[in-house]
């Protein structure tokens, strides 16, 4: 089957949303067939990106690119076991209809979902964004505030590395998990360094691998109301600081997609 | 009984335990008695923030101020009917707890969860905080992207909307419903301006005043390993871009307060 990378953070806010989207054009751009999958049921941040897209699209008389789209729902029942048997089976149901896609891209909600927990169980890539923060850290690691150390990890991190430990014990392939840095910003310095230092240090105790970090960009909001990404945009003559910044947003998801070293771009 | 004044936003990261945080810490220095519950009951960002506060000051023998602390449990009934009775007396129970404050400030997670709908529904005043973000915006109204004007309102904005109605409607004191732009950059012009009219015309459709918005800086996250704010720094002498910033944070904070019309703050 296509190779499923969740973009998964209970943590709101680190940028799931935005990262989904973007990694899905930049893979279609790089020649890959691209399903996404926006298990966010409510917000829906990823389906509303390629549902403006689709009317812009209609609006302007021309067609844009477009990954296949799927949609699952949550369960109404007011019984939580009834609730997780039903998402169960059509979590499989899901599962077994992606066919001829070489990878999946899945938006998750901040939060704990069940349905969040079922792709987490059944990804191949993990890419996981966080904030240039400690109050995103502490989702990932406990921080010791005199030394800065990494003390234990914590909720996210600890729910990653069980569905990987779940995962080896099947004898199945395991989890890449891949943490990005996101809404960078060109300054912080000092809190910069102190992050990036306990990233290393969290990353080598529970194993997930760090990737080129993304920039604080408005390129990567702005078009949101329209659908469109910068990867939409023409290439720039000039050398304005707008388009500086895409060439350093373009440059930035292609020094993502290599580290994630996703099969099919292997070829 | 206290003022209760709820952050919510069930958009996640726009910054509701960070302005949660420092909004309790702005109302002490000003002279109130105030009490913070964190209803975020999985990740309590708020209440490590404070668990950290109490840890370092332990750690240099030097106590910090504090405000009062109240905690409820989510229900764990795996029947949601059953959940929903529960915390509706544990609501009611910490609402009759809370006595001798001036205010009480009420994290809520992103998200919608039962006991953050039933702090929305008891709220005197709801603080949004919002991303300067058309995706963001997105929990609030609808873009017309060819117009850029807004549509309707969406998910959020209808769930205050009925609450405030169904106050209205038993005779009560109505929600004061305030909108705070929150990690706003001094760049981004053009986004920015369309973000800022497009909450101006939302405001006058579905009632919430805008307050004066929130700069990004790394001082409202650097301190939370070690529970501070901006607010236990002492003065700064100097001129340094570092202690500029820390001056434009607390007038930032003060204007804010200023906004909010609170009503133990008139006195
Ligand atoms: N690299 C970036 N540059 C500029 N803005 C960004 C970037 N990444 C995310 N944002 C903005 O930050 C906010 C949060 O991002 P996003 O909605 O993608 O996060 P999320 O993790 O999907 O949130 P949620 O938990 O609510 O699903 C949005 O307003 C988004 O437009
Ligand atoms: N004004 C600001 N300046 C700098 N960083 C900020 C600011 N406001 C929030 N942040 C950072 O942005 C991230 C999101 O903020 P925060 O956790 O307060 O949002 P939230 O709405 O409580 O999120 P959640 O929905 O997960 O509860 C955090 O990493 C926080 O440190
Ligand atoms: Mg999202
Ligand atoms: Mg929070």
């Amino acid at each position: 089957g296509p190779h499923l990378l969740v973009v998964g953070n209970e943590k709101g806010g680190a940028g799931k949303s935005t990262l989904a989207v973007h990694l899905a054009f930049a893979l279609m751009k790089m020649g890959l067939t691209v399903g996404v999958l926006d298990l966010d049921v409510r917000q829906r941040s990823t389906d509303r990106y390629l549902d403006n897209r689709a009317r812009w699209a209609d609006r302007c008389g021309e067609p844009l690119p477009m990954p296949q789209r799927f949609t699952l729902s949550a369960s109404s029942a007011r019984n939580l076991d009834t609730a997780d048997a039903e998402e169960a089976e059509a979590w499989q149901g899901f599962r077994d209809s992606v066919k001829g896609l070489d990878i999946v891209v899945i938006d998750t909600p901040g939060g704990v979902t069940h349905l969040s927990n079922l792709a987490h169980g059944s990804a191949d890539t993990v890419v996981t964004p966080i904030n240039d923060s400690f109050v995103d850290f502490d989702l990932l690691g406990t921080i010791n505030p005199a030394t800065m150390k990494v003390e234990r990890p914590s909720l996210y991190g600890e729910m990653i590395w069980d569905a990987r430990k779940r995962r080896a014990a099947r004898d199945k392939k395991p989890i890449d998990w891949v943490v990005v840095r996101n809404r960078m910003s060109m300054l912080d310095a000092r809190n910069k360094r102190r992050v990036g230092e306990g990233l290393k240090e969290l990353s080598q105790r529970i194993g997930f691998r760090i990737a080129p970090g993304v920039c604080e960009r408005v390129i990567y909001r702005e078009l949101f109301p329209r659908g469109l990404t910068l990867l939409d945009m023409g290439q720039f003559p000039d050398d304005t600081p707008a388009s500086m910044s895409h060439v350093a947003a373009r440059q930035e998801l292609r020094d993502l997609l290599i580290v994630l070293k996703l099969p099919a771009l292997a070829g």
